[in-house]
């Protein structure tokens, strides 16, 4: 795991934080809920809470997806490539590539499409870094910079947990079991486990 | 473009997406060499820019395979677990290619994704690090 310079946090104060969606990309409740599952993956090891609010300008993490240049200076780049960025903490906001054949649910490793890239496996990994984590050079890490098309890989490896847990301390309620380090992949081009 | 349930979806009600994704011409640099000139290597240049690995960035970077590019790779390398040789071998450029979050890897030139220790709090004065 590795930090942001300078290591940002959330305060102490903010510590129960609020997520809405940009109004204008008309999110389904069923893609609402992808980001649910992936807060939870977080709030699981941590003190920290998770709350969806329907107020997009006043929450703390700003949901968006964008094609192109969206005006932060990192533009999007069609499909695959860059798949999305978010920032440090305090910033919040989580821009993601509209333009990706984003899967919602279902076995993305049995897709038809080689495009596919699993929407909470990104998801998960953006949450980090909104939390203050960097990349990290372990590859069963959720915060390892590269993932596969059809590749699926939501679970919190060991890496994960102590670098949020250095950050925040632990959920009071986390008993370790949740750390597990199964990946499900299926590569598109070499067709390497 | 969301896809609910994707494998419930025959496949000839998918889209065609025969589109190449933005990296896949970087695997033609296969085998080049330092000191080499190839057309687009300026490309993969603003690559490495972009994530953090070549510091500065020019408004044109030129096709020469130079030194910052050598140093750019062996860093990559080195982050991704794969043998650094300062080369654009096949291992290399097949972890180039790959979909990848948009943060850079090396924020501000301070590179701690593979240091085998990580900086974590100046607590009681010494300073702690943490082995992975």
């Amino acid at each position: 795991y590795t930090f942001f310079p300078g290591t940002p946090i959330w305060p102490a104060n903010r510590r129960d934080l609020t997520y809405g969606f940009l109004p204008a990309n008309g999110l389904t409740d069923e893609v609402k809920a992808v980001f649910t599952r992936a807060f939870e993956k977080w709030s699981a090891v941590t003190p920290l809470t998770f709350t969806q609010t329907d107020s997009f300008s006043s929450a703390d993490i700003k949901i968006a997806f964008y094609s192109g240049d969206h005006g932060d200076g990192e533009p999007f780049d069609g499909v695959l490539g860059t798949l999305a960025h978010a920032f440090s903490p305090t910033n919040g906001r989580f821009h993601l590539d509209q333009d990706e054949n984003w899967v919602v649910s279902g076995d993305v490793t049995r897709s038809d499409l080689p495009s596919s890239v699993d929407l909470e496996s990104v998801a998960v990994h953006e949450i980090g870094h909104l939390l203050g984590l960097g990349h990290s050079s372990v590859e069963d890490a959720i915060m390892y910079p590269t993932i596969s098309a059809r590749t699926k890989k939501v679970e919190l490896a060991t890496d994960d947990i102590e670098g949020i847990q250095l950050l925040y301390g632990s959920n009071p309620n986390y008993n370790g079991s949740t750390t597990t380090s199964n990946t499900q992949e299926r590569e598109t081009n070499d067709g390497e486990a | 473009r969301f896809f609910p349930n994707i494998t419930a979806i025959p496949p000839w009600h998918l889209p065609n997406t025969t589109s190449i994704a933005p990296w896949d011409a970087f695997t033609k640099f296969a085998g080049c060499q330092s000191g080499e000139v190839r057309d687009g290597l300026s490309k993969l240049k603003q690559y490495f820019s972009n994530f953090g690995y070549i510091p500065n960035s020019p408004s044109n970077f030129s096709d020469k395979f130079d030194d910052e590019l050598e140093k750019a790779l062996k860093t990559y390398q080195q982050n991704f677990n794969l043998n650094v040789t300062g080369q654009l071998d096949d291992k290399t450029l097949q972890q180039i290619v790959r979909p990848r979050c948009g943060n850079a890897d090396i924020v501000n030139g301070t590179n701690s994704m593979n240091s085998g220790k990580s900086s974590s709090f100046h607590t009681t004065g010494h300073f702690h690090t943490t082995a992975h």
